[in-house]
């Protein structure tokens, strides 16, 4: 772990009690290997490392038994400055509907993120309404309908429609028409870098206004984490992130990195596959596992 | 990459930076450079474009070294592979791309719809087989995954089909009981077959950072992967982990996912993917 190659660092100092420049500096260099192991994006490693040699170097004096520990801290309360407070949650519409636009990259979990969002704001007394906008992948329509099914939470499509600005359109009407007050419209992955993609959702944006527009991305997503949000970002305007799969193994970095580089928050976290597995955000945890 | 006059550490940290960002795990980026900088001692280079060519030239050496890239094909039909991988990297796409060419090489090919767990995961499988001329074979959600890859290779024998591409859900390599049902997949192919499956490809995805390397080592060590399906590298990730993967575990590359479509899939080549890594 981190701290045990810290105290490996901070062990071979003698017994004089203060840490020398060299000696922080070969601490740095423990944490920012830590920080790449870890996916964090290689710019913002660049940024934190200078940022947290300034707090260290700059303490009156480092004591060397206490080094490891205050290097640590040091660390720590700069992720967590970074990764923001977790207390965003969904900002509703003054006057509902209030709309939620899911997007992302292939195979981000959008789809079940969605249903898990209908499920969350439900035990909230809401009442949703899931959209299945993804006119692309095959059986995308099915797999929302079948999980909007099984939690007993109404889906809007139309089928065989290729259209995905129409049905956004309609399912917007319909849920003002039924007394949804929430409307999740779920949407086909895609690449940031695909215009004509790119356009769609841009048009699905300018046709439903939506008060949330969150980029689902994977938490084992690596180095390109940052290309990827700043360019939704640039295109759509995010309002905020949701982290999935974070019930793997994998560090998380990417959190740091597109938070540090885009500055919206990290509003939910996807923890397993079943309809339940959504937590809020919860920097001091993800924070801890970043640093390992 | 550099348009830098000089072999220096600035050249260095550029060449760092460079391969950091393709997702090239941070030890071996530090073997590498200092291979790299012991080469330029040696052969005492003086120009960063010769920099850049033995740079390139050591990293298609770790890649090409090692097993066979081609697909293994049985001498008796059926040819049996099996698809694995965490959720959502493209399992079930890559099936549907490499049904869609050997489709389109005459071979005939049956879909064993192995993900009995996920919301319209069989119903995904069955658009691709009917739009590649492929045969479905599937039970019902929730059903055994072993009967239906058994049920798979049975109906292959019987009707003569030459290739059998079994589907399995997406499982994170965390999980302890969905890697045993896996290792059950696997042992009921072999004992259906007489012989393990040609293939157990591990299909990965280029966005993963470090953990494509940790997902490797979990289900080689589950079910004998014998090759890699690099998914999703039309996107701008570069999909450098698979470096390391092939040095530790020796892991041959052997297909890449550039797209959406069935004819999105490319044998997997070196010298394109290190050239691009390399920008
Ligand atoms: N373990 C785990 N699996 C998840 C999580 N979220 C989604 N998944 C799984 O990831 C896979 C992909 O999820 P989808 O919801 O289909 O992803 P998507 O973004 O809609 O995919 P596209 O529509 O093709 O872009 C599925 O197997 C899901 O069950 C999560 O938080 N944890
Ligand atoms: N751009 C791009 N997208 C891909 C590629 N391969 C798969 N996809 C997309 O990634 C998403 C997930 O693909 P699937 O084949 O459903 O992935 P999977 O591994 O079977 O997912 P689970 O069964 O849920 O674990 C789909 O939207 C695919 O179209 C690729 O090479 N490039
Ligand atoms: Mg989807
Ligand atoms: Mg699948």
């Amino acid at each position: 772990s981190l701290t045990e190659k810290l105290q490996k660092v901070f062990r071979r100092l003698s017994n004089q009690g203060k840490v020398t420049e060299q000696d922080v500096n070969e601490a740095l260099r423990e944490v920012r290997i830590a920080l790449l192991e870890a996916d964090v994006h290689f710019k913002v490693v660049k940024d934190f490392i200078s940022r947290v040699r300034e707090r260290a170097v700059g303490q009156e004096v480092l004591e060397s038994l206490t080094a490891t520990q205050q290097v640590i801290k040091i660390v720590h309360e700069e992720l967590i400055n970074l990764l923001g407070d977790g207390a965003e949650g969904i900002r509703f519409a003054p006057k509902p509907p209030t709309v939620i636009l899911l997007c992302g990259l292939q195979g981000s979990g959008k789809t079940t993120t969605a249903a898990k969002l209908g499920l969350w704001l439900r035990k909230q007394g809401r009442r949703p309404m899931l959209v299945a906008a993804d006119v692309h992948r095959p059986a995308a329509v099915q797999q929302l309908k079948v999980l909007g099914q099984n939690l007993q939470i109404p889906v809007f499509a139309i089928d065989g429609s290729r259209d995905a600005v129409r049905i956004a359109h309609e399912a917007l009407q319909t849920a003002i028409q039924q007394g949804n007050d929430v409307v999740i419209l779920d949407t086909a992955g895609r690449l940031h870098i695909d215009n004509e993609m790119m356009e769609e959702v841009r048009r699905v944006k300018e046709a439903t206004h939506p008060d949330e527009i969150l980029l689902v991305l994977d938490a084992m997503t690596g180095q390109d984490a940052v290309r990827v949000a700043e360019e939704f970002h640039r295109q759509l305007e995010v309002d905020g992130f949701i982290l999935t799969k974070l019930d793997g193994d994998t560090r998380g970095g990417a959190a740091i990195s597109i938070r540090a580089v885009v500055g919206k928050p990290i509003k939910f976290v996807g923890i397993g596959e079943k309809p339940d597995a959504l937590d809020v955000f919860h920097p001091d945890r993800m924070a801890g596992r970043i640093l390992g | 990459l550099t348009g830098r006059g000089r072999v220096d550490e600035e050249l260095f940290e550029e060449l760092e930076e460079v391969l950091l960002t393709a997702d090239i795990n941070v030890h071996t980026t530090m073997q590498v450079l200092d291979d790299l900088r012991r080469a330029v001692r040696e052969q005492r280079l003086k120009e960063p474009s010769e920099v850049k060519s033995v740079l390139k030239e050591s990293l298609l050496a770790s890649l090409q070294s090692g097993g066979d890239s081609a697909l293994k094909v049985s001498p008796v039909p059926p040819t049996v592979y099996l698809f694995v991988g965490v959720n959502g990297v493209g399992k079930t796409t890559s099936i549907a791309k490499l049904a869609y060419r050997l489709r389109q090489q005459g071979k005939s090919v049956i879909l064993a719809a192995g993900d009995t767990f996920r919301a319209a995961a069989i119903d995904q499988l069955e658009v691709w087989a009917q739009r590649v001329g492929a045969t479905l074979i599937k039970h019902r959600e929730g059903a055994d995954p072993s009967a239906v890859i058994y049920d798979a290779i049975a109906a292959a024998r019987n009707r003569g089909v030459d290739y059998v591409l079994a589907d399995t859900a997406g499982r994170l390599h965390t999980r302890s009981n969905l890697m045993e049902e896996l290792k059950k997949v696997y042992r009921v192919a072999e004992k259906a077959l007489g012989r393990p499956p040609d293939e157990v490809l591990l299909v990965l995805d280029a966005t993963t950072g470090q953990n494509a390397i940790r997902q490797a080592q979990e289900f080689v060590q589950a079910v004998n992967v014998t090759g890699i399906v690099l998914a999703k590298l039309d996107g701008t990730a570069r999909g450098g982990a698979v470096i390391t993967i092939h040095d530790e575990l020796k892991v041959p590359i052997k297909l890449v996912g550039v797209g959406e479509k069935p004819a999105d899939i490319e044998d997997f080549d070196a010298e394109e993917f290190i050239t691009a890594l390399l920008g």
